[in-house]
């Protein structure tokens, strides 16, 4: 059982890894990949291990072969797609994040509720009317939700979504949501981040 | 040494400590602290055994008592002043985001380049002009610096946080930036969460 933190560091591993390809490296040590990514080289060795043997001893891992092994495990290959509902601030950040479809992940439909912002183009998309959300899904075989409206309109949007066949939700807003077990929920905090942050600035040297 | 990893894992019980106090329950059990943060009762106990002995076998943790411990470990008696600049989508987006504030992490200055916005206000500051940064910043004892502007202009702004004291960075911005060993640096990258989210829709069941 890998656990959320241990697939977060393979993602993690497998954008060292791809930065490493272009300054032309060879092979790379667990020890160079945890001093990129903040871990320790035995939790890189435990972490690789759950899918299979990798390295050589002495040697490290063969770079391509690693990225490869971790593409699979990621499916790099497999392109998803994905609605955005709450096409404000944050939204519109995330439309025009070039690094989502790098990474496989495309945004094909946006949508919202304010009159003045449906029918405008944002990211190359026209921003639909969220009234019509379940009509205009339950064509397009969409796997992946992102969710960033206020937090009083969450978990209505959430519903539909999952009514239209929509099996993965991001949500951005701070209010609880409930969905069925067959869902997988993750809620996205980043006052997280600015914890973590602070606890090393605090502890540094102390670890 | 608990690593990045375990901090986001205490950061995550800390708010579910909060939310269960809320439900008025005085007692919470590994499992359970597990189950709300998607982790095993195993990795829930050994976070926690870096930091002391709490709980009582079979009884769990007294949540008042663990929910003082977790603050104290992420020192949230204290109040952090945080400068961003980039007051961009992002940027607003992260300016209007209450839970920075209830978290004990404020921003206290805001800047940018764009002629059209210096001046302004947004979520209660005026946006200054980022060529005074470092006279306005050197008097405030501002300890983190939040970067969300475009990747072209990441490394400069970096390098002048630095020069005014600022001693943490949480930069948003795809783009490698290099700190002196003495800056704790952390990069975000949302997409990250879409590999972990897409991860756990493929292999449901058999993790
Ligand atoms: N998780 C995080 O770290 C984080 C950070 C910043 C903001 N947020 C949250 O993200 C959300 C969006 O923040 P923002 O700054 O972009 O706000 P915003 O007000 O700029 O954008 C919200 C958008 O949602 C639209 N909307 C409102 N109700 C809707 C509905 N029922 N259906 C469809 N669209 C609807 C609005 O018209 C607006 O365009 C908020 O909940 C905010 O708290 C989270
Ligand atoms: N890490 C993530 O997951 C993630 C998600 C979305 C966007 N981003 C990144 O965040 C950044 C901001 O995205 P956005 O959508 O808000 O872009 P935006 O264009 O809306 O905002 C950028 C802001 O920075 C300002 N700016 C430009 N150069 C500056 C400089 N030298 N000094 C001060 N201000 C300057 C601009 O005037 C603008 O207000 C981008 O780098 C983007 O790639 C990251």
């Amino acid at each position: 059982q890998i656990g959320p933190s241990g697939v977060t560091r393979i993602a993690l591993y497998y954008r060292v890894l791809s930065s490493l390809t272009e300054e032309g490296v060879r092979y790379v040590s667990s020890e160079e990949l945890g001093e990129r990514t903040g871990n320790n080289a035995a939790q890189v060795r435990k972490d690789l291990s759950y899918f299979g043997n990798f390295g050589k001893p002495g040697v490290g891992y063969d770079l391509t072969d690693l990225q490869d092994k971790l593409s699979q495990i990621l499916r790099k290959e497999d392109s998803r797609k994905m609605a955005l509902v709450g096409v404000g601030n944050l939204g519109s950040a995330l439309l025009s994040y070039d690094r989502f479809k790098e990474e496989g992940f495309q945004i094909t439909a946006i949508f919202d509720n304010d009159r003045r912002k449906i029918g405008c183009q944002r990211g190359g998309l026209v921003i639909q009317d969220v009234t019509e959300l379940k009509p205009i899904l339950s064509k397009d075989g969409i796997s992946i939700g992102i969710v960033t409206v206020p937090s009083a309109a969450t978990q209505k949007v959430v519903d539909e979504l999952i009514e239209v066949g929509v099996r993965a939700i991001l949500n951005f807003a701070p209010s609880r949501v409930t969905v069925p077990d067959f869902i997988i929920l993750q809620n996205v905090d980043l006052s997280i981040e600015l914890d973590r942050l602070s606890f090393f600035l605090e502890n540094k040297g102390s670890i």
